[in-house]
């Protein structure tokens, strides 16, 4: 309740309009982005929590680390550029069912989109502009943006998709197919001390 | 070419292109069309269910007042006033580069101005507007001169000095140029006499022709019809004297050092009033600004197959 209350306070003091218009001074202005960073952050964690109450009720997933991108203005998220395989979660505040596009800045140069099926879902790697990659204090390695649809999103409601990097999806099939070879070959020698090793 | 993405098929890059201007260039989807003139790089049409709007789109600025503030008529341009030297703006650039990138979901074309003006105009597939995403800054003031930059589209609607623009959470307000509709007007500042807030949408209409241009915007911004035919919004602002209306600072920010970059969004709708497929321009509009304004909220985590399910 209290970081919810925060992000009122928040928003009650950038209804100024000093903060509407601009009309503050520098260190003013630079206060403004400081409390609204901070307040935002504090709100995130409600928000985390609420969201994986909607989620499913098992232990894994009540356990999702939901983390926003603030930094989408200049094409930054750590979390999608440092992760080769991650979650989408998408929630439509609006009351009827909406489709949206998602842009997210990634490393690498080919991935997949999956949704809660396992279907892959069209997506498109996109250039980031050149104009944004000159920009000297954006510390990022993302060159491209990934672009996907998030179709008929739910009223008030969730979607989740995953996105993996082709390479990586490749190399875990290899490791699949080569685990279920050692599966099927230890069925071979079945042995009851098998079954309790950590394999 | 150098990011080897048209090697790479796996993202729906197989359409993916990088080509100089040289013939014109359409982006689009089957139901709008963006055409961009190869002999410059700039927007020639928009083409929205079969009917073809030449619309031509360009970056200019404004060169703000810097005066001592002693009276009236030597007020600076600065945080609360924006006071132009002159009516007419200054074209950012004649010639803009571009590159096209296409896809299977969005088809975008890649604009640079100048060193500090860029712009990706998209199309995504299924929508029924075109995005302009323009990035102004650091605006340069080596040469000692404030700049006021606006985007510009112009038309051939013959919009009779009309001009329509919401305010402040009121509905949409006709603004006819250089006219106040309550005493005779003699607007002695006659660019920002005619500039009013535009809180999401600003639009012109052309009553004869049953057409009508309008930009949706993602912030509030100043913007203006200051011919027939045209709309013009301000991205961003970067002076060098004080209004003397009580900031005490010349409304130049900096981060890391250097002047600020601006990075945002326009939808532009351009077409028939009526619309298409019984859904009527501007119910297109306001399904759209309700979309922007409440767009859904990403997350990103780690996760498994199982929690995707």
């Amino acid at each position: 309740q209290a970081k919810i209350v925060g992000m009122m306070e928040a928003m009650g003091i950038m209804q100024h309009h000093d903060a509407i218009t601009g009309t503050e001074k520098q260190a003013v202005a630079d206060d403004y982005a400081r409390i609204l960073s901070e307040r935002m952050s504090g709100c995130g964690d409600v928000t985390r929590k609420a969201i994986n109450n909607l989620l499913s009720d098992s232990d894994e997933a009540s356990n999702l680390e939901l983390k926003s991108c603030l930094l989408l203005n200049i094409s930054l998220c750590e979390e999608t550029e440092s992760s080769e395989d991650f979650l989408v979660t998408i929630y439509n505040p609006i009351s009827h069912v909406v489709s949206q596009y998602v842009r997210l800045p990634v490393s690498g140069d080919s991935y997949t989109v999956t949704d809660y099926n396992d279907e892959e879902t069209p997506s498109q790697l996109v250039p980031i502009p050149d104009s944004i990659l000159n920009i000297a204090y954006r510390n990022s390695s993302a060159r491209n943006e990934i672009v996907f649809q998030a179709s008929n999103l739910p009223p008030l409601g969730l979607a989740t998709y995953r996105v993996t990097l082709a390479a990586n999806k490749l190399q875990g099939r290899l490791s699949r197919d080569l685990e279920e070879s050692e599966e099927s070959s230890e069925d071979d020698h079945s042995d009851d001390s098998f079954e309790e090793t950590d394999g | 070419n150098d990011r080897g993405l048209e090697e790479d098929n796996d993202n729906g890059g197989e359409e993916l292109e990088k080509v100089e201007a040289e013939g014109d260039i359409t982006i689009g989807n089957d139901l709008i069309s963006v055409s961009i003139d190869g002999s410059n790089g700039r927007v020639k049409s928009i083409t929205n269910n079969g009917l073809e709007i030449p619309v031509q789109q360009e970056f200019l600025y404004y060169e703000g007042v810097q005066g001592n503030n002693a009276e009236v008529l030597n007020r600076s341009s600065g945080a609360y006033i924006f006071r132009p030297i002159s009516s007419e703006p200054i074209s950012i650039s004649e010639t803009v580069s571009t590159s096209v990138h296409k896809g299977v979901l969005v088809e975008e074309v890649h604009q640079v101005f100048n060193d500090w003006v860029s712009q990706v105009i998209r199309v995504y597939k299924g929508e029924t507007h075109v995005e302009f995403e323009w990035l102004v800054g650091p605006i340069p003031i080596s040469d000692n001169v404030g700049k006021e930059p606006i985007t510009r589209f112009t038309t051939n609607f013959e919009s009779e000095e009309l001009f329509y623009t919401d305010s402040n959470g009121r509905e949409l307000l006709e603004r006819r140029r250089d006219y106040r509709p309550t005493w005779t007007a003699n607007l002695t500042e006659p660019v920002s006499g005619n500039y009013y807030p535009v809180t999401s949408k600003i639009l012109i209409r052309d009553q004869n022709q049953g057409l009508e241009l309008a930009v949706l915007n993602d912030r509030s911004q100043g913007g203006s019809s200051m011919k027939d035919g045209q709309v013009e919004i301000m991205v961003h602002r970067r002076l060098l004297s004080d209004d003397a209306k009580g900031v005490g600072e010349a409304l130049n920010e900096t981060a890391y050092g250097e002047g600020l970059l601006a990075r945002g969004r326009h939808f532009v709708f351009a077409g028939e009033i009526a619309g298409s497929n019984n859904v009527s321009l501007a119910a297109q509009e306001r399904l759209l600004a309700q979309r922007i304004l409440l767009a859904p909220w990403v997350f990103i985590s780690r996760g498994s197959a199982a929690q995707t399910r």
